[in-house]
């Protein structure tokens, strides 16, 4: 039988150890685990490589926790940006998508653009009348918000700084 | 970000990335994950990759297609080509972060100069591992 496998990420950062309770750390083991049984499945069955990248990313992208589709972290005026990209290695097509708010699944949409569009990548409201037009599932802003995700928000905003999912502010001190 | 590689019964491969940003970004600012090349690449020949950290080193190092290249053009071995990139380019223009990749041989690889990486691995030859920090 040839060799076949998947591997997942969830975001890198500084992630301190300390940083993270036992029952929030289960939490994300959790996401994890699911989103690599997912697309695991996928290959188990023989399905293809670009069926089981996609399933497993959905199930991350349903996941509050990772900084993906539900839990998009908020962008400068509170709303979300979220962008995503496939390729399949057989045949170089590519998808991607940048710029939407109110897309379930971002990596769905990207995986449409490869398949059923003549371009690599659609963004903003272009891509969303793409989405639209085949009939892709949407979500309203109270699907993408997130308590933890907002106060995340409110406090690089008052800093006045961006920063990424997964690391501490630049300017924070430790120990 | 999120990010996932595979390869199937059949000897394909197909990468795909996903993210919401960064918090409190503004202008539209877009990041590596949506650039083919940058944090998303795949390529039977070579490998497929999925990159995570900070978007704006990892499209300058054209990342994903550079681990690609290392092995095309270098001959490099998929864990070399990742490490190089990794641990070598990415800091030298302060681009924190990691990737997962895997080849046409099946070898699988999770790098990252960070702390930590949310991370998970399977493989038909039994070995499957979730992880979040450097030293687990």
């Amino acid at each position: 039988m040839k060799p076949f496998g998947i591997a997942i990420h969830g975001g890198a950062g500084t992630i301190p150890r300390d940083s993270l309770s036992a029952e929030r750390e289960a939490l994300y083991l959790e996401g994890l685990d699911r989103a690599l049984s997912a697309g695991y499945e996928v290959l188990l069955r023989g399905g293809s490589a670009l069926e089981a990248v996609r399933e497993a990313v959905v199930e991350l992208e349903n996941n509050p926790l990772f900084n993906a589709g539900r839990g998009s972290v908020f962008n400068h005026i509170g709303s979300h940006d979220m962008d995503a990209a496939i390729m399949c290695g057989r045949t170089l097509e590519a998808g991607a998508v940048s710029g939407i708010s109110q897309i379930k699944n971002p990596i769905v949409l990207a995986e449409t653009i490869l398949k059923h569009s003549d371009h690599v990548m659609l963004i903003g409201q272009g891509a969303e009348e793409f989405a639209r037009l085949h009939h892709l599932e949407f979500a309203d802003a109270g699907y993408f918000y997130d308590e933890f995700r907002h106060q995340q928000w409110k406090e690089a905003l008052a800093a006045g700084r961006t920063q990424l999912d997964h690391s501490l502010p630049a300017n924070e001190k430790m120990g | 970000t999120v990010g996932a590689v595979a390869i199937d019964l059949h000897g394909n491969l197909a990468a795909a990335t996903s993210t919401g940003g960064m918090t409190n970004k503004k202008f539209g600012r877009v990041g590596d994950s949506s650039i083919i090349g940058a944090g998303n690449y795949a390529n039977n020949v070579t490998c497929a990759v999925s990159c995570t950290g900070h978007g704006e080193p990892f499209l300058r190092a054209v990342t994903a297609h550079d681990v690609s290249c290392l092995m095309e053009y270098k001959g490099l071995s998929l864990r070399d080509a990742c490490r190089e990139v990794v641990h070598k380019k990415l800091p030298r223009i302060h681009g924190e972060g990691g990737l997962i990749a895997t080849d046409a041989a099946g070898n699988i690889e999770l790098v990252f100069n960070s702390d930590g990486m949310y991370r998970g691995m399977q493989h038909s030859d039994g070995r499957r591992e979730v992880a979040i920090y450097k030293e687990d």
